[in-house]
């Protein structure tokens, strides 16, 4: 976060009174529950310097226990709550010496996903020097309630169900969700429900899409009434080399302490270099530098190459310092493609794609004498291309309902710094005895505090907005070009992404407070859909708590929801080749506005959008259009392309996916 | 210990409109819910079955159960849904 706001554009202007972050929208009476670990309340993006008085609609509270106080609440901590009951009946009383049984974050993921969230400015925020800046939440005036979820044995179902509850009892007006399970049907997935009884009552509700990348239909929380967050790079890094002893120079990053590096790309500093595994496609426990797995009589005094997998990646630095190694390469594999992720490893350690570790590979297996140095460079901006859709960001396509396109969109989620807790060292391990105010984390529970952080930012310019409305900004708004104007990349492939990657793209905040048109959806609408589900009417009750709710069979099909992504699917056994699908626009930009229709070719099928202009005459006013796809010739894999309504100013944009 | 059913905490989903009319709260009728299926009888002492309720995004209690009684607080009326505990991860 002292990169993300300024790629985000929310420092652009900063110092005039178009400035987001303006007086007038501070967001004070915006107030994000965050599901997590708790929080660091120390940490200094918690400070209240500045905030007005918390509003008297707040029914949240300041829970006390080990390590946490009233006092530790203030006009940026609102609330603070604990929920163990269900962790505690499936795993035993929690210890309440060596864990802290109160809202205090000892993990520290809790407090990182908070500062995201909104985060006061902190200067000189950085890790061991890198990322040096200014640190702050997308939504630095809104406030933050804690709701502690998860415990040092994970995180369970009833616990988050009533944190929920309670979150939207107290008056959260965002919900941030940096977890998950598995995928199940929507009516036997308690979040869920939860979400969609929050969703009712104006909570916006926004998920990390999870880090099953880049394997296709690795989706979790794909309720279309859940924002799902998928993650991509900034334009920053953390270059490190790695020289070998026949001179050739391999690029990577690295998050070492420069004042301590003991490794110099000078020749009397070459360390030998050893590579466990046998070079087979598969790599092996030695190769992965599971526990256990290093002799130490081949590994000592010498750079040991890792490949990535099945043990955490700080784990394996670890490892590796255990059994006297003086420095890690950790390789990329085929899962991870050329994707460099920075973590703060107890030794020196260099991360590197996949090429490149297959080449130092070769090198080690065919000299006998092989060395190598490290050398790290610090922290650089302007990487180009970016955003990149990270390669462990969750994939489409939806398994639940192809028709709903997800993940929603992407936000910054790789190597993204923010608040710490005192508890830890930055690589979470144990051994680890370093204390950092910031650390530098990667996963979609980063990049879904980003998204949550904007959309408090948009609920603080637009009060009256919806849960679906702030969705439909964030999505018709969002960016699917690079900084180098090409089409986004998936760092797995290197290859252009798919909405199945990206969604609808990058969120793209500054246009989101200004998407001219809205895609709305009530509660109502999403029930219906829920009715084209094929669910029983006990499994329908489930989402009607409110007996009045049911079925009116207002939607022909799933994809009639009217959702600001468009996925058509044409049935199996299509007796016809013929698709319409039906949309809502709300205008909310300027009451008098001319929209026209512009589409994307498709080599599969024809698309014609009915009526082809818009012509708004007042604010808020409700236009319906239907779009038509014509199979021209059946595709093997689904087509992607999308829709746009301009009106000279606006773009609202939606990504279009016909499946056959 | 060797006679105790193994429990497990279910979430139950309860339909709050259909709450009898002899009831003046939804806790009193999710607590005597839970109770008529109960396979041992509760003692004194004995660690609350109910563990959270629900009563806002969504209605309803986390309660400890052995899976009989589950299955046979399924079965009763005003109840919709009965969802096993699951784990979640941060991601």
């Amino acid at each position: 976060t002292t990169r993300s706001p300024m790629f985000l554009g929310l420092e652009s202007g900063y110092s005039t009174n178009n400035n987001v972050w303006g007086h007038k929208i501070l967001g004070h009476d915006v107030i994000v529950g965050v599901l997590d670990t708790g929080i660091w309340p120390e940490s200094e993006s918690f400070n209240d310097m500045g905030m007005t008085p918390v509003p008297s609609r707040w029914k949240g509270k300041c829970e006390t226990g080990r390590g946490f106080e009233e006092r530790h609440c203030n006009k940026k901590i609102v609330g603070a709550r604990v929920f163990y009951q269900g962790y505690e009946a499936a795993t035993g009383k929690i210890n309440g010496q060596t864990e802290f049984k109160s809202a205090r974050d000892q993990d520290g993921h809790g407090t990182h996903t908070a500062a995201t969230v909104a985060g006061s400015p902190v200067r000189g925020a950085n890790l061991q020097n890198y990322a040096n800046g200014t640190a702050r939440g997308m939504s630095p005036g809104a406030r933050i309630a804690a709701y502690k979820v998860c415990w040092t044995g994970g995180c369970f179902s009833s616990d988050i169900l009533s944190a929920v509850d309670r979150a939207v009892a107290d008056g959260v007006n965002v919900l941030s969700i940096s977890l998950g399970g598995g995928v199940s049907s929507y009516y036997r997935d308690s979040l869920s429900i939860a979400a969609f009884g929050a969703m009712e009552m104006g909570v916006f509700v926004s998920c990390s899409a999870g880090n099953g990348g880049p394997d296709p239909v690795s989706l979790t929380n794909v309720s279309p009434w859940i924002t799902t967050v998928g993650a991509s790079t900034m334009d920053r890094d953390f270059p490190a080399i790695v020289k070998l002893g026949n001179g050739r120079i391999m690029n990577g990053v690295s998050l070492y302490k420069e004042e301590r590096m003991l490794l110099k790309n000078s020749k009397q500093e070459n360390y030998p270099i050893v590579y466990m595994g046998s070079n087979s496609s598969s790599p092996e426990p030695s190769s992965l530098c599971l526990e256990g797995t290093l002799d130490r009589h081949i590994v000592a005094g010498k750079i040991v190459i890792c490949d990535r997998g099945i043990s955490p990646r700080v784990q394996k630095g670890q490892v590796v310092k255990e059994a006297g190694g003086v420095g890690m390469i950790l390789s990329n594999t085929a899962n991870n493609g050329e994707e460099l992720v920075a973590d703060c490893h107890l030794l020196p350690a260099v991360a590197i794609g996949e090429t490149e570790g297959k080449a130092i590979k070769r090198y080690v297996s065919t000299s006998p004498n092989a060395t190598a140095s490290l050398a790290f460079l610090g922290t650089r901006l302007g990487i180009r291309p970016s955003p990149v859709v990270a390669a462990f960001s969750s994939r489409g396509p939806n398994f639940l309902t192809l028709e709903i396109l997800k993940p929603d969109l992407v936000a910054p989620g790789v190597n993204i710094l923010a608040a710490w807790t005192g508890n830890l060292g930055p690589s979470s391990l144990p051994t680890d005895h370093r204390r950092v105010k910031f650390n530098i984390l990667s996963g979609t529970s980063m990049s879904c505090p980003h998204v949550s952080g904007i959309a408090a930012l948009l609920k603080a310019r637009h009060p009256d907005w919806s849960p679906a409305t702030i969705k439909s900004a964030l999505m018709t708004t969002a960016y699917v070009h690079d900084n180098t104007r090409k089409s986004l990349k998936d760092a797995s492939t290197d290859a252009p992404s798919s909405p199945f990657d990206h969604g609808a793209g990058h969120i793209d905040p500054i246009r989101a407070l200004d998407p001219g048109l809205v895609y709305d959806i009530e509660a109502q609408d999403y029930f219906e859909f829920l009715c084209t589900q094929n669910l029983t009417p006990l499994q329908l009750k489930v989402f009607s708590k409110h007996s009045n709710r049911s079925c009116k069979h207002s939607l022909a099909s799933p994809g009639d929801l009217n959702y600001p992504a468009i996925s058509a699917v044409f049935p199996e056994k299509a007796s016809t080749a013929v698709l319409t699908l039906h949309r809502t626009v709300t205008n909310v930009g300027p009451p008098v506005s001319n929209y026209h229709a512009m589409v994307s070719p498709f080599k599969g099928a024809s698309v014609h959008v009915e009526p082809q202009s818009l012509n708004f005459t007042r604010k808020y006013q409700k236009l319906s259009y239907k779009i038509t796809f014509t199979t021209i010739s059946k595709q093997p894999v689904p087509e992607f392309g999308g829709l746009v309504w301009k009106d000279g100013v606006h773009r609202v944009r939606s990504p279009i996916v016909i499946t056959w | 210990a060797d006679t105790q059913i193994a429990k497990k905490t279910y979430i139950v989903q309860m339909d709050k409109s259909a709450m009898p009319n002899s009831f003046t709260n939804h806790l009193d009728w999710y607590s005597s819910k839970v109770k008529s299926v109960l396979l041992e009888p509760e003692n004194e002492g004995d660690e609350d079955r109910i563990i959270y309720n629900y009563q806002t995004a969504f209605h309803g209690v986390a309660v400890q159960l052995s899976q009989e009684e589950a299955e046979r607080l399924e079965e009763e009326d005003g109840v919709v849904a009965i969802f096993p505990e699951t784990k979640y991860q941060l991601h």
